[in-house]
């Protein structure tokens, strides 16, 4: 069976760090890490995590602009993982497409 | 993916999209429609897989509906010059740029076809005026082609797969024929979001990694409808 998307509200008056937290809290935290660092190491080529891993470790500003930094360093947050890993997802089209 | 825009014969105008993608299963659990908030009302809306903060579906209300699909061509190295020498953007964070920042379907398309993206793509633009509609082929640098409907000349509807439009998709993986079959068999005077739906989950257009379809007219924003496909 199909079924309806969850709808939620962004607040953008927010900090963007603070953006996805109330998002996030609705779902299973452990189900949430485990499918980010699955989808991590499933889908970035090995060379793209040599490069991000380690430079997110420093600061992830280097990489990308805000207000997307900063969302990406909440998500990491909320979900105790490495920023690294959340980046990497978010840039998963771009390692991949060519 | 497939990405559909159509102009009915009253000049309205629709938008549907399947994303197709890796790992249907978890991603199907991780799909959320959002509006963005800014003073209390409705920014734009768009969806999008929860730790992912681009869109690569949306709609700015009464302005314009946007949804990008994938373009695989060049090479992986000229993706990292763009991410990491060029500092170009991600595909579909200029999406959510384009959303919170275009005045208009005019400015959207301008926005759309000439900033800068780290990977090949193709985006596209459904208006709320009659004839805007675009399919915007993008290289990295900025359009490899426009594509704008042309409802005067019978071309009422645009289908965008993951091809260029101006060639022939390959038989193991055409979507676009039997979209197409669906539209015309549909006609312009059926043309509407519940019609949309159903040309979007013919098979193969709907297939095994089909996450999501979403339907939009950027004109009656409150209409705006994702559903978790399980094909």
């Amino acid at each position: 069976q199909d079924w309806a998307a969850p709808r939620y509200n962004v607040s953008l008056d927010l900090p963007p760090e603070q953006r996805w937290k109330a998002i996030l809290s609705h779902y299973n935290q452990t189900y949430l890490k485990e499918s980010m660092e699955f989808i991590y190491k499933s889908s970035i080529p090995k060379w793209v995590q040599a490069i991000i891993l380690p430079l997110a470790e420093i600061d992830i500003i280097f990489l990308v602009r805000e207000p997307y930094a900063d969302e990406i360093r909440g998500i990491a947050r909320t979900l105790e993982v490495s920023v690294g890993y959340i980046l990497g997802v978010n840039l998963a089209y771009e390692a991949t497409a060519y | 993916c497939t990405s559909i825009i159509a102009q009915d014969t009253k000049g309205n105008i629709y938008h549907g999209r399947n994303l197709d993608y890796a790992f249907p299963e978890i991603l199907r659990n991780l799909t959320v429609d959002l509006d963005f908030i800014q003073n209390g009302t409705i920014a734009y809306t768009g969806t999008t897989f929860l730790g992912y903060v681009g869109l690569w579906t949306g709609q700015s209300p009464y302005k314009f509906t946007v949804s990008g699909d994938a373009r695989a061509k060049g090479k992986w190295w000229e993706n990292a010059i763009a991410a990491f020498f060029k500092r170009s953007s991600p595909v579909s964070w200029l999406v959510r740029d384009v959303l919170y920042n275009a005045r208009d379907f005019e400015n959207a398309a301008l926005q759309l076809s000439k900033t800068p993206i780290i990977a090949d793509t193709y985006y596209i633009l459904g208006g709320t005026q009659s004839r805007e509609g675009l399919v915007i082929t993008r290289n990295r640098n900025g359009p490899a082609d426009l594509w704008p409907l042309d409802p005067q000349r019978g071309e009422w509807f645009h289908v965008e797969t993951n091809y260029d439009h101006w060639t022939t998709p390959p038989p193991y993986d055409d979507r676009r024929t039997p979209a197409i079959k669906a539209l015309n068999a549909t006609g312009q005077a059926n043309i509407n979001a519940v019609s949309l739906y159903k040309v979007l989950s013919v098979e193969p257009v709907l297939n095994h990694m089909t996450i999501y379809t979403t339907t939009m007219s950027a004109a009656f924003p409150e209409e705006y409808s994702t559903q978790i496909r399980n094909p």
